[in-house]
């Protein structure tokens, strides 16, 4: 996260860390269930089976495993079929975890948005993850408080690419707090008036985050895609 | 591949000898990059001749968007095919190297647009310096000319007709913005060689009709794709499956849309458990229901899991021939399927005359811990 603060343990307890031996932490995720994280697709471009990865949740520290820490060897990788690498569209993979998490005050799911509920422009919203700050990777994970951007709005900061109905742009146009490299599959939540946290959006891509290039940075539009996310769960818990 | 498997510029998981260095790497790999998939050639090696390593980090660079914006100011014919040539280099197919664009290209394309970059304060990319690539015809080595008919708006722009490329998504916006608004001319979806979605005049691709994605609002695109036969219901991707098929707990449609939605609550306060089968809808005979069965269906609606479950008495005043589906003797077998596998029709009604109701609640989501207080 660029422009963004550390963020205090447990403030965020859907946040998960998708790794992979020898690098270890590759990508956010995010657990919508207590056996079913978010991605992007992205993140398993080359790495599509589930064997090499694991799931780290209640963790704030990289580098300092905490006894809240849970880790969740990867059953299932379910890609979105229609996942274009090319113009990063339907960038979302539902991650299967291989026994479910224990629900604590540091490991908790997130709400998924009901469909058709979408955030408004302009209203300000968190995005989360131990990407890239810049200058360096933190160790800690970061938050950075973003604002949502009509889609038009957005396309006139990326002349060479279509912003799409699967995405949702959040940021500033000078770029003072965006995500980064590393921050990919993490949330964008909201907090609903009732103070409930949903998750409106994943991590996927932007500019280079600490190029000359600024602008908003672009998500995967969650709403979009919440039919799906509960079908691929029903089609994979049941033996049908 | 300095480690025994290669990276990600690598082209994914190849194992690579593990005294092989980095420039044994190279392979020919297609172009994905969607500002140059209109290039005379169609594969690439990558690091590139700007030192990205891979082609996505292409698609992010500045210079991803420098080109394209310096293509719409028409400074030079062929800059988009040099620019294509420096992000996505040309691979030959037996040497696996890459191909150089030639110097002449390269100096053209800087004399001509160099200044116009000058123009808005910016630079011409780093990276570039002329002198790296060779001299057209200069002794065995080849390098990229472009071919006069070289198309000099990626696919991702809309050539207007005095020639300058403008992004695409700006074709038929409404506003002019070739310099001849040649742009808004012909807007129809056919013209464009695409469809139309009758409710709001959307185009999509033809690839994108029946394809069991639905893109249009009112879903038209996903409408009139398959004639069944009269006991036959038509799956989510436009197969047929015979209607008795529906909701047994047996997968038929190759994408498992005749298993979806089979069981529901009714919105009346009673919250009857409903479940569907062949095409239509029953309610369930409390008599051998479990407790287990309730969990089990809180959790198959994603409605979490059941704070009460109720056996109503079926009120003989309503009107209509009631329907139900009773409990499988063998149900404990069946671990791990859905409800629906678990239920059966027989030939008698429901001996109790009592119908499940169900109330679930949603497992806690979206809440922090509440921040912990001390005295100070």
């Amino acid at each position: 996260i660029l422009g963004g603060r550390t963020s205090r343990p447990g403030r965020w307890p859907w946040q998960c860390s998708l790794q992979s031996d020898p690098s270890g932490h590759i990508c956010g995720c995010v657990l919508i269930g207590r056996k079913w994280a978010l991605t992007v697709a992205h993140c398993f471009e080359g790495r599509e089976s589930a064997d090499v990865w694991k799931v780290v949740s209640g963790i704030n520290n990289l580098d300092h495993p905490s006894p809240f820490m849970q880790t969740r060897k990867v059953k299932n990788v379910i890609v979105h079929p229609r996942y274009n690498r090319a113009v990063v569209d339907y960038d979302i993979s539902v991650v299967e975890l291989d026994r479910e998490v224990e629900e604590t005050s540091y490991v908790r799911p997130v709400c998924l948005p009901h469909r058709g509920q979408l955030p408004k422009p302009d209203t300000y919203c968190y995005i989360t993850g131990w990407g890239h700050m810049g200058n360096r990777m933190p160790f800690k994970l970061q938050e950075g408080e973003v604002r949502i951007i009509s889609l038009d709005q957005c396309q006139s900061y990326f002349d060479m690419k279509t912003i799409t109905s699967r995405m949702l742009c959040a940021g500033y146009e000078s770029g003072t707090v965006d995500s980064c490299m590393g921050d990919s599959g993490g949330p964008l939540v909201c907090q609903e008036p009732g103070g409930r946290w949903s998750l409106y959006g994943l991590t996927s891509w932007g500019s280079v985050c600490f190029s000359k290039v600024l602008g908003p940075g672009v998500y995967s539009n969650v709403t979009h895609f919440v039919e799906w996310i509960e079908r691929q769960i029903y089609l994979h818990t049941f033996q049908l | 591949c300095i480690s025994t498997t290669c990276t990600h510029g690598c082209h994914g998981n190849t194992p690579c000898d593990s005294r092989t260095n980095g420039s044994n790497c190279s392979q020919c790999e297609p172009i994905t990059l969607e500002l140059c998939m209109n290039l005379p050639y169609n594969t690439t090696s990558f690091p590139n001749y700007l030192g990205h390593q891979t082609q996505k980090e292409t698609s992010i660079s500045w210079e991803s968007s420098l080109f394209p914006a310096l293509v719409q100011t028409n400074c030079y014919k062929y800059l988009m095919f040099f620019a294509c040539t420096i992000l996505v280099p040309k691979c030959d197919p037996e040497s696996h190297q890459k191909v150089p664009p030639c110097r002449s290209l390269c100096r053209n394309s800087k004399e001509r647009c160099e200044s116009v970059l000058g123009i808005v304060g910016l630079q011409w990319p780093e990276d570039t310096d002329c002198t790296q690539f060779p001299e057209d015809g200069q002794g065995n080595t080849t390098c990229l000319l472009p071919d006069p008919d070289v198309d000099e708006c990626s696919p991702s722009h809309f050539k207007c007709r005095s020639g300058r490329c403008v992004l695409s998504s700006k074709r038929c916006d409404g506003r002019m913005d070739c310099d001849d608004d040649s742009d808004e001319e012909h807007c129809g979806c056919k013209e464009r060689g695409l469809w139309e979605c009758p409710s709001n005049k959307a185009c999509i691709k033809h690839t994108m009709i029946c394809d069991g994605f639905p893109d249009c609002p009112d879903l038209a695109d996903e409408r009139n794709c398959t004639i069944c036969d009269d006991n036959e219901l038509a799956c989510n991707n436009h197969e047929c499956v015979h209607r008795t098929l529906w909701c047994d707990g047996r997968k038929h449609c190759s994408d498992s849309s005749d298993e979806w939605d089979c069981v529901s609550l009714s919105n009346g306060s009673s919250a009857a458990l409903t479940v569907r089968r062949t095409a239509s809808e029953y309610q369930v005979c409390a008599d051998d229901w479990h407790p287990a069965l309730s969990r089990l269906a809180c959790g198959q609606m994603g409605l979490g899991v059941p704070t009460a479950a109720e056996m109503l008495l079926d009120e003989p005043s309503q009107p209509g021939r009631r329907r139900w589906l009773h409990v499988r003797p063998d149900w404990l077998q069946k671990n791990g399927s859905a409800l629906q596998a678990m239920l059966e029709k027989r030939g008698h009604p429901c001996h109790s005359r009592t119908k499940v109701s169900l109330h679930c609640s949603k497992e806690d989501c979206g809440r922090r811990p509440a921040a912990r207080m001390s005295k100070r």
